[in-house]
C-alpha cells in the first residue's frame, strides 16, 4: 500500500503534536 | 473585566489586562480562555528557567517530556512560534500561533502553517531533500530501518501526488490541492482542547478570575 511521506512525518512526529502540550502536568 | 480586579489582587503578572483583550481582539479566545492559555503559559515557561518566555528547552520538555537531544520537528515548531525570532516564546506569541489550531480557525491558517513546518529551509517550497529529511528523522527517532530503495519510493509516490507541476518542489498551491484531497494531514494543526480551555482544564478555572 502507498505510504505518503506526510502522512507518515504528521502521524508520527511527536514534535509536531502540540496536544503533549496540554498533559504537562 | 480583568482590569477591575487588578488592584484587589494581582493576576496575569506579567502579562497586562490590557494586552489581554487586544490578544482576545486579534484571536478566537476569550479574554477567559486566554487567561487559561496564560496559566499553561506560565507552566510552561517556567518549567526550567522562570523568566517569563518559553525557551525551546521547555517547550522540548512539554512536547518531547525530555529537554534534551536534537529535534528536528521541535526546532521547526518553535521557529514557527517565535514570531520574532528572539530565541524565546513570548506570551503573545504563543496565543498568536496556538490560534492556527483553534478548531473554528479557518482552514488555510492551518496550511499556511503546516506548509511552513514541512519548509525547512524556508525557500517557500517543499523540497524532496526535506521530505527526505524528515521522514530519516522520524525513522531514527523510531528506531526503524527501511531500505534506501523503500525510502526514495515513498518520496516518489509522494511527490507524483503532490508535485503538479513535476519540478521537483511542493509550492503552496500544490501543497494546498494535496492537503485538501488528504485532509487527515492537517490532523495535528486542530487541538480539540482549545475549544474550551476553560472547562477542560478545571485546575486553570480555579486561578481564573473573570466571568463571562
Amino acid at each position: 500500500p502507498f505510504l505518503n511521506a506526510f502522512e507518515f512525518i504528521s502521524s508520527m512526529s511527536e514534535g509536531f503534536d502540540l496536544s503533549n502540550m496540554f498533559e504537562t502536568k | 473585566g480583568c482590569c477591575s480586579h487588578r488592584s484587589r489582587r494581582p493576576i496575569n503578572r506579567g502579562f497586562a489586562c490590557g494586552n489581554m483583550s487586544h490578544l482576545a481582539d486579534e484571536t478566537r479566545f476569550t479574554v477567559n480562555e486566554l487567561e487559561a492559555l496564560y496559566e499553561l503559559f506560565k507552566k510552561l515557561s517556567s518549567s526550567i528557567i522562570d523568566d517569563g518566555s518559553i525557551h525551546k528547552e521547555e517547550l522540548q520538555l512539554a512536547l518531547l517530556q525530555t529537554p534534551q537531544g536534537e529535534n528536528l520537528f521541535l526546532d521547526r515548531v518553535f521557529d514557527l512560534f517565535d514570531e520574532k525570532k528572539n530565541g524565546v516564546i513570548e506570551f503573545d506569541e504563543f496565543v498568536h500561533a496556538l490560534n492556527v489550531f483553534h478548531p473554528y480557525a479557518p482552514i488555510d491558517d492551518k496550511i499556511d502553517f503546516a506548509f511552513r513546518l514541512y519548509d525547512l529551509r524556508q525557500t517557500g517550497f517543499i523540497e524532496r531533500e526535506e521530505v527526505k529529511q524528515m521522514v530519516i528523522a522520524i525513522l531514527m527517532e523510531s528506531d526503524v530501518k527501511l531500505p534506501d530503495d523503500i525510502l526514495e519510493e515513498i518520496i516518489e509516490k509522494t511527490f507524483a501526488d503532490a508535485d503538479a507541476d513535476k519540478d521537483g518542489k511542493i509550492n503552496k498551491e500544490e501543497w494546498k490541492v494535496f492537503v485538501l484531497r488528504h485532509p487527515s494531514l492537517l490532523k495535528n494543526m486542530t487541538l480539540p482542547y482549545l475549544k474550551d480551555v476553560t472547562t477542560v482544564f478545571p485546575s486553570y478555572i480555579f486561578h481564573t478570575e473573570v466571568e463571562d
